[in-house]
């Protein structure tokens, strides 16, 4: 949350608590990050393991030691924690945040976000959604967008990665012209996943 | 997901409200049957809904079982119909058909017209307040409780779903050309249209009695139960330790009603 306290509930607001949130994490080291990355790509393909992490951090958030985790979640949790097993709240935070979207996103659309992770195109999906999110205003009424053809280089259609991202937030989308008829109801999805390419590709560097 | 898709396109029609909170996945839908005791995921943002998550626990755990099985309120069912006409979704219908009256799954007009039955399942204030007059906690408390006590979670209990009638075919298809199109058990008849072409089908049956949305209420447990329907932000499940008491909280519920009284008082 911003430092003034205040969200607007339109794309500025998201915009503006998702870079508060991905200030936390420039700070971390190059390194650091990589390791997380790693972790979290084994942990979005595994939604037990991501239930399991988000239960740890949680647990950590009331100030109780954490327990250790096996396996992809083990792996993310153990750059969280100092050695007393406590959780280093400057990195956890953040990620509780992130944790929080990838948990409102469906389980193709974690798989998806892996292949993005993989291919480097997370920042061509993030300009994608972003406009959409922006062009969507007001969120509460329905709207048909049109998608501007430059962010749809990579392809368009039924199959496409930037198809079903949107798809599953609960979007209808035609193929020709390119649009997407905004619902109200897809809100908390299609911003959960602004907020994961965002942090996500800013966990990668791109 | 086809379930998700459903589920967004029956709240739709039947929840102007904005009350009614979704089950997100197949898996999870046995856990949110009226009574079904759940603890709320915060949210990270102000922009995504807090998450409900079941505990695998009844309200019926945590009572003296000294009483009889408290009993559900019908309603509907909501004979819901969904038209598609080409390659579009062009509309839906709501009709609350007679109570009781078993409809199921019925195929419309033509090929490309399909339905389903929904009916809602309540508890209603009455049987709440019997319910508690009736019955009292049980003791010890369930250890689920006591966990979730030491946390200080809030609980919430299930007061009203909304539930499939009948098995429900839901089957999504991607077209190689043409826009993405999921359809009630309309699939094959699709094909028969000749618009497009059809490069992947998935079909998944939602049984009945499947649990499409829900409505919860929260549980204060302090003296005694109560089960608030309207919260305000300022109730909690259980009665926070007093400040500058370093004592361990008492087990016991009636001593800590007392002790919390002491303390509002004060």
């Amino acid at each position: 949350v911003p430092a003034n306290g205040t969200v607007t509930e339109d794309f500025q607001g998201l915009r503006t608590e998702v870079e508060a949130v991905s200030k936390e994490l420039a700070l971390m080291d190059g390194q650091l990050c990589q390791l997380l990355l790693e972790g979290l790509e084994g942990v979005l393909r595994d939604q037990l393991a991501l239930q399991a992490l988000e239960e740890a951090l949680e647990q950590g958030l009331s100030s109780e030691p954490v327990e250790p985790l096996g396996g992809p979640a083990g792996a993310v949790l153990e750059c969280l924690v100092s050695p007393s097993r406590m959780l280093v709240l400057e990195l956890a935070v953040p990620f509780v945040y992130l944790l929080g979207a990838l948990n409102t996103l469906s389980k193709v659309q974690h798989q998806l976000l892996v292949e993005a992770m993989e291919l480097k195109t997370l920042s061509r999906q993030l300009d994608l959604v972003g406009s959409l999110l922006e062009k969507s205003a007001p969120w509460q009424k329905r709207s048909t967008v049109s998608l501007p053809p430059e962010l749809l280089k990579s392809g368009w259609g039924g199959e496409t990665p930037a198809w079903v991202l949107l798809e599953e937030c609960g979007l209808e989308l035609r193929e020709d012209p390119p649009h997407v008829h905004w619902e109200p109801q897809a809100q908390g999805h299609a911003c959960a996943l602004y907020a994961s390419l965002t942090l996500l590709s800013d966990l990668s560097r791109e | 997901s086809a379930f998700e898709w459903l589920v967004r396109r029956v709240i739709q029609e039947l929840d102007h409200g904005g009350d009614l909170i979704p089950v997100t996945s197949l898996q999870s839908s046995t856990g949110f049957k009226p009574y079904c005791l759940l603890v709320r995921k915060p949210a990270s943002s102000w922009f995504w809904k807090p998450r409900y998550k079941h505990v695998n626990l009844s309200i019926k755990d945590i009572l003296e079982p000294d009483a009889p099985e408290p009993v559900l309120q019908h309603g509907g069912p909501f004979h819901i119909r969904d038209t598609v006409d080409g390659q579009l979704r062009t509309s839906m219908e709501v009709a609350a058909t007679g109570q009781g009256k078993v409809a199921g799954r019925v195929l419309v007009s033509d090929s490309s017209s399909t339905s389903l039955n929904v009916f809602s399942l309540s508890v209603g204030p009455n049987t709440w307040q019997a319910l508690l007059q009736e019955r009292r906690l049980r003791q010890p408390e369930h250890g689920i409780l006591q966990q979730l006590r030491h946390r200080g979670d809030n609980v919430y209990v299930v007061t009203e779903v909304l539930q499939t009638q009948k098995d429900v075919e839901v089957t999504r298809t991607r077209r190689r050309e043409g826009s993405g199109l999921i359809s009630l058990a309309g699939a094959m008849c699709l094909q028969g249209t000749g618009q497009g072409h059809l490069s992947q089908k998935k079909t998944v049956t939602i049984p009945s009695g499947s649990v499409l949305a829900f409505r919860v209420a929260l549980l204060v447990i302090h003296s005694n139960l109560e089960v608030i329907l309207f919260p305000d932000k300022k109730q909690k499940t259980f009665q926070p330790p007093p400040t500058g008491d370093s004592r361990e909280p008492p087990t016991d519920i009636s001593m800590k009603g007392c002790i919390s009284n002491f303390w509002t008082d004060a």
